[in-house]
C-alpha cells in the first residue's frame, strides 16, 4: 500500500509538471535531435543572427521590440544588443518563476505550510529549479531558448563581452554531466519537488513539516528511479549529489548578476528577480 | 518576509503573472 501511495504521488507530480512546464525534456530532445517533423529551430550564432532571431520571434518575449518597431532599421552597437537580449532572458525567467510557483503549489502539503516558509522555499529553490530545467534544453553545442523555437550556440554565448560570456558556461558544464544521468520528465518532476522542499533553507520558521514532505517525495523518487532505471546503479545517490553542485551554481550566478548591476549603467533587473536575489547568498 | 517579497507572496496567493503584479 505504501508503494501505491508513492506511485500515486509520482503520477500527480508528473501531471503537474506537464501542466505547468510547456517545454518538456521529451519535446526538447526531439527538437535537438531533429525528430519533430516541424521546421528546425532558428540558430543564433552571431550578433547578426541574434537580431534576426529577435525579429523571428517578435512576440511577447520581446517587449522592447514592440516598443521600438524601428529596431530593424537602426544600427545598434553590440552592447545594446547584448543588453536587450539580457532583458529578454529576464522576462522569460520571471515567467518561469511563475510556472515553478504553480508547480510548487501543486505539491501535496505545500500550500498548508506557513506562508513565510513557502516564500523562503521558493526564494531559495527557484533558481536551482530553473537551472535543472535548463539542462534538458542543452547539449554540448548550445541551448534551446524561446520555448524551443531558437537554438543559441555555446560558442556565441562565450563570445559575448564580460561578464555576459561567463553566465552560461558553468550551466553548460553542469548540464552536460547532469544529462548523462538520463532522467526523463517523470523523474524530473519528483527531483524538482525534492529541491523545492529543502528544509535547510535560511530563515525557515517551521522545518519539521517541510522535512516530512520532502522525505515522502524522496521515497517516491527512489522508487521511481528503481522502476524507471533498473540498470542504473546508485542513480538515486547520483541525482541527490547534484544538489550540492546546484547550490554553488546559484551562488556564482547571483554574484554575477550583482556584478552586472554595478557595471552596466543601463541594466535594470526585473522586480521579481530582484526580490528573489536580494539577500539570497 | 512577506513584506519584502510582495510579488512572490502574491504569486503564491493567487497566481498572477509577474507583469500583472
Amino acid at each position: 500500500p505504501e508503494s501505491a501511495d508513492l506511485r500515486a504521488l509520482a503520477k500527480h507530480l508528473y501531471e503537474s509538471y506537464l501542466k505547468y512546464f510547456p517545454l518538456t525534456k521529451a519535446k526538447a530532445r526531439a527538437i535537438l535531435s531533429g525528430k519533430t517533423g516541424d521546421s528546425a529551430p532558428f540558430v543564433i550564432h552571431d550578433m547578426k543572427s541574434l537580431t534576426e532571431g529577435e525579429q523571428f520571434i517578435n512576440c511577447r518575449q520581446m517587449p522592447l521590440m514592440e516598443q521600438r518597431p524601428d529596431l530593424g532599421m537602426v544600427q545598434e552597437s553590440p552592447d545594446e544588443v547584448e543588453l536587450r537580449f539580457f532583458h529578454s532572458c529576464q522576462f522569460r525567467s520571471a515567467e518561469a518563476v511563475r510556472e515553478v510557483t504553480e508547480f510548487a503549489k501543486s505539491i501535496p502539503g505545500f500550500v498548508g505550510l506557513d506562508l513565510n516558509d513557502q516564500v523562503t522555499l521558493l526564494k531559495y529553490g527557484v533558481i536551482e529549479v530553473l537551472i535543472i530545467m535548463m539542462a534538458p534544453l542543452m547539449n554540448k553545442d548550445g541551448t534551446l531558448i524561446s520555448y524551443g523555437q531558437i537554438f543559441m550556440t555555446r560558442e556565441f554565448l562565450k563570445s559575448l563581452r564580460k561578464p555576459f560570456c561567463e553566465m552560461m558556461e558553468p550551466k553548460f558544464e553542469f548540464s552536460v554531466k547532469f544529462n548523462m544521468l538520463e532522467l526523463d520528465d517523470s523523474d524530473m518532476a519528483l527531483f524538482l519537488a525534492v529541491i523545492i522542499l529543502s528544509g535547510d533553507r535560511p530563515g525557515l520558521l517551521n522545518v519539521k513539516p517541510i522535512e516530512d514532505l520532502q522525505e515522502t517525495v524522496l521515497h517516491a523518487l527512489e522508487l521511481q528511479l528503481k522502476m524507471n532505471h533498473p540498470d542504473s546503479l546508485q542513480l538515486f545517490a547520483k541525482v541527490l549529489q547534484k544538489m550540492t553542485d546546484l547550490r554553488q551554481l546559484v551562488t556564482d550566478h547571483v554574484h554575477l548578476i550583482q556584478l552586472l548591476k554595478k557595471t552596466e549603467v543601463d541594466m535594470c533587473l526585473h522586480p521579481l528577480l530582484q526580490e528573489i536575489m536580494k539577500d539570497l547568498y | 518576509l512577506q513584506e519584502k517579497h510582495k510579488i512572490l507572496h502574491k504569486l503564491l496567493q493567487n497566481g498572477n503573472t509577474p507583469d500583472e503584479v
